[in-house]
């Protein structure tokens, strides 16, 4: 038996926006330590992965394993069904062929029952190493996804280069180029802080396909930052922290000089 | 010229 009941339904509402285009389908594994779901996009380019941990839900039952094979598209239908404020429990059985989504209002005066069919998915997993990261940038979600945006008027690509003290993205292309710096902030300790942790002070830089990075900003509306982390010749992770117990982050490949 | 690389490079499947 599987039982999860999220207070805050929002989240499961947000983090499906920023799942949903890059994923059409996945594996939504449920275990006592939590929710955990990982997929690649059809070209291999980014890898998702969330992790809602035990502790986000304020009821938390899983006897055993269960695997919930989600179509993304027919989750994210149902789901746009829930309020904001709802509270959203799910419910499987041990080897579950449909997952059962309960939304309840906030002052308990409308209870919403959906069953979603689940499917097979034969997804492989990947193995990601643990990599000394040469800079760790933080910046404001929503800075990001405006920068992202910006940028892609000018091209497919977007340079992400970090430097002391500073990150600078920058595009170019047939109408022009762009490039957008932020400094890192002095002492302030609030969600408009932008900080650049960098690794031997060595300047990185790394070319991203644009396209990829939109997708990513859908999940904005999760948390006020954003992580960068870059290693020369290496994927990008992009994190967006749900509260204490949960992520999304996403891995993208980079552009690399031929 | 800049060419897209896959993640398969760089992740192993499990």
């Amino acid at each position: 038996m599987f039982e999860a009941r999220l207070l805050q339904g929002s989240i499961l509402k947000k983090a499906l926006e920023g799942i949903r285009e890059l994923i059409t389908s996945g594996n939504w594994e449920c275990s006592s330590a939590g929710i955990s779901m990982q997929g690649m996009d059809p070209s291999h380019v980014a890898l998702t992965v969330l992790m809602l941990q035990n502790d986000l839900f304020d009821q938390f039952r899983c006897d055993r394993n269960v695997t919930l094979g989600l179509n993304h598209a027919t989750f994210s239908k149902i789901l746009k069904c829930a309020a904001n404020d709802d509270i959203i429990t799910l419910k499987a059985e041990d080897q579950p062929d449909e997952c059962n989504l309960l939304f309840q209002s906030a002052n308990d005066d409308k209870t919403s029952d959906f069953i979603i069919k689940l499917t097979d998915i034969d997804q492989e997993t990947l193995g990601i190493p643990d990599t000394e990261y040469a800079a760790t940038v933080k910046v404001p979600s929503v800075e990001f996804q405006r920068i992202c945006r910006d940028l892609s008027q000018f091209g497919d690509t977007i340079i992400i280069s970090v430097k002391k003290g500073c990150v600078e993205f920058s595009g170019t292309g047939e109408i022009g180029s762009a490039k957008i710096a932020l400094k890192e902030s002095g002492n302030v300790d609030d969600d408009e802080k932008v900080s650049v942790e960098m690794d031997k002070d060595t300047p990185c830089s790394l070319s991203f396909a644009s396209r990829y990075l939109n997708y990513f900003t859908k999940a904005t509306s999760l948390s006020d930052t954003v992580t960068l982390q870059l290693c020369p010749e290496h994927p990008l992770v992009v994190s967006y922290d749900i509260g204490d117990n949960g992520s999304l982050k996403y891995y993208l490949a980079p552009k690399i000089e031929e | 010229a800049v060419s897209q690389t896959s993640l398969k490079n760089f992740f192993k499947p499990n």
